[in-house]
């Protein structure tokens, strides 16, 4: 995340690390259910086998392992049947747990939006994740406040690319606060008027994150797959 | 190519001599490049002549958003073919080597385009130094030179009729883009090679016709996709299925549709269980029901846990005759199954004549806990 700040342990308790060894963290992740786990299609780009990964979540400091985090296999990798790596249009990933983790107040899960409940542009949301920061990969989790950008708006700042209804911008024009490079699959969530937090966005794509050209990161618009991701929750739960 | 793995850059998880270095990666790929998707070749190989390390990295780099924006300026007919040689440089088949551009077409392309950026404060990428590149006929070395025919404006892009390379979502929206206004001519969607949704006059490529995802908000790509029998019913993906196998708890549509949506609450307070067979809905017969095909039910619909689970008379006052299913003897044997597959039709209505309804209540979600509070 740039621009943004670290984040208190347990405050996003959704918020998991995709990792593989050897490398480690590879893309953030959300859980949305006990054993089942969000990221993007393009973490999985030539390493689609579900035996590399595990689920790291309740962690806050990616280089100490603490007494709250599980780890969890990966036991199903499903990639979204429409993905397309050469524009990352339908960026989404439904990740399945080899084991339900234990509920705490370091690992829960995140709501779901419900059917065509979008963010309105210019609400702010949050984004997280362990990404770089600009000038240095950070071991604690980094949290960053972002504006809710219209697609009309983000296309304008996108000249080679298509910004699509599969998608969801947010940050500033000046890319103040935005997700960077190990940010990727991560949440962008925005807190509903009862208190609790839905899960809008996954991290997905945007400009060379400190390079000169700046703008708004570009997320996996979630509301827009709800129907596909409980299907696949559906289709891999029971024996059909 | 240093460790036993290749690298993402070194196309997928092919293995690797752990002697070999990282020149002999050296492979073609594919191009996938929207921006470079029209070139007279169709194989690239990296690092490109910019640093990337991968398709990926050009496709947000910089200078990704440079040429195709420079290229609207109309400042030299061959700069975006200059551009992808140099994003993505080809490959040849044989060799499995970059072939560069030639140096004319590079000095060419500053030459023509650097002083257009300068007028916006802007310096041509580094990297870029002519002299890396041969020169035309030199030697045994190759390199490329622009065909006449070449395509300047990439798939990316619409020509206007003037030559000028607009962005192809600034085709056809209402704004003049094309210097010549030809950007908002001839518009419809089969002008495009395109299919028109007819609620919203989008337009969608044939492909995304009966894929079975929809695309126009009311659905019309999905329509009359198929022709089934009487006693047939169309799937998600337009296969046609024998109603009788329709929630039977095993799948008959390749992509499982026929398995969907089988089990749900009625919307009444009473929020009674219904389940679809065979395209009908019937309620569950309350006789042998078990708390555990309460938690399959709630967990089934993504509701949750049972709260609560009445048996409820059936009112017979209600007009209609009632369809039943009963709970299968042999549901225990059906481990791991949908609730569909434990229950079954019989020739007689149900003792009991009592239904099951249920409350469910989602598993907690989206709440971070509570900051703790420390006297001071």
């Amino acid at each position: 995340i740039l621009g943004g700040r670290t984040s208190r342990p347990g405050r996003w308790p959704w918020q998991c690390s995709l990792q593989s060894d050897p490398s480690g963290h590879i893309c953030g992740c959300v859980l949305i259910g006990r054993k089942w786990a969000l990221t993007v299609a393009h973490c999985f780009e030539g390493r689609e086998s579900a035996d590399v990964w595990k689920v790291v979540s309740g962690i806050n400091n990616l280089d100490h392992p603490s007494p709250f985090m599980q780890t969890r296999k990966v036991k199903n990798v499903i990639v979204h049947p429409r993905y397309n790596r050469a524009v990352v249009d339908y960026d989404i990933s439904v990740v399945e747990l080899d084991r339900e983790v234990e509920e705490t107040s370091y690992v829960r899960p995140v709501c779901l939006p419900h059917r065509g409940q979008l963010p309105k542009p210019d609400t702010y949301c949050y984004i997280t994740g362990w990404g770089h920061m600009g000038n240095r990969m950070p071991f604690k989790l980094q949290e960053g406040e972002v504006r809710i950008i219209s697609l009309d708006q983000c296309q304008s700042y996108f000249d080679m690319k298509t910004i699509t209804s599969r998608m969801l911008c947010a940050g500033y024009e000046s890319g103040t606060v935005d997700s960077c490079m190990g940010d990727s699959g991560g949440p962008l969530v925005c807190q509903e008027p009862g208190g609790r937090w839905s899960l809008y966005g996954l991290t997905s794509w945007g400009s060379v994150c400190f390079s000169k050209v700046l703008g708004p990161g570009v997320y996996s618009n979630v509301t827009h797959f709800v129907e596909w991701i409980e299907r696949q929750i559906y289709l891999h739960t029971f024996q059909l | 190519c240093i460790s036993t793995t290749c690298t993402h850059g070194c196309h997928g998880n092919t293995p690797c001599d752990s002697r070999t270095n990282g020149s002999n990666c050296s492979q073609c790929e594919p191009i996938t490049l929207e921006l470079c998707m029209n070139l007279p070749y169709n194989t690239t190989s990296f690092p490109n002549y910019l640093g990337h390390q991968t398709q990926k990295e050009t496709s947000i780099s910089w200078e990704s958003s440079l040429f195709p924006a420079l290229v609207q300026t109309n400042c030299y007919k061959y700069l975006m073919f200059f551009a992808c040689t140099i994003l993505v440089p080809k490959c040849d088949p044989e060799s499995h080597q970059k072939v560069p551009p030639c140096r004319s077409l590079c000095r060419n392309s500053k030459e023509r385009c650097e002083s257009v950026l300068g007028i916006v404060g802007l310096q041509w990428p580094e990297d870029t130094d002519c002299t890396q590149f041969p020169e035309d006929g030199q030697g045994n070395t190759t390199c490329l030179l622009p065909d006449p025919d070449v395509d300047e404006c990439s798939p990316s892009h619409f020509k206007c009729r003037s030559g000028r390379c607009v962005l192809s979502s600034k085709r056809c929206d209402g704004r003049m883009d094309c210097d010549d206004d030809s950007d908002e001519e001839h518009c419809g969607c089969k002008e495009r090679g395109l299919w028109e949704c007819p609620s919203n006059k989008a337009c969608i490529k044939h492909t995304m016709i009966c894929d079975g995802f929809p695309d126009c908000p009311d659905l019309a790509d999905e329509r009359n996709c198929t022709i089934c029998d009487d006693n047939e019913l169309a799937c998600n993906n337009h296969e046609c299925v024998h109603r009788t196998l329709w929630c039977d708890g095993r799948k008959h549509c390749s992509d499982s549709s026929d398995e969907w949506d089988c089990v749900s609450l009625s919307n009444g307070s009473s929020a009674a269980l219904t389940v679809r067979r065979t395209a009908s809905e019937y309620q569950v017969c309350a006789d042998d029901w078990h708390p555990a095909l309460s938690r399959l039910a709630c967990g089934q619909m993504g509701l949750g846990v049972p709260t609560a689970a009445e048996m409820l008379l059936d009112e017979p006052s209600q007009p209609g005759r009632r369809r039943w299913l009963h709970v299968r003897p042999d549901w225990l044997q059906k481990n791991g199954s949908a609730l569909q597959a434990m229950l079954e039709k019989r020739g007689h209505p149900c003792h009991s004549r009592t239904k099951v309804s249920l409350h469910c209540s989602k598993e907690d979600c989206g709440r971070r806990p509570a900051a703790r509070m420390s006297k001071r």
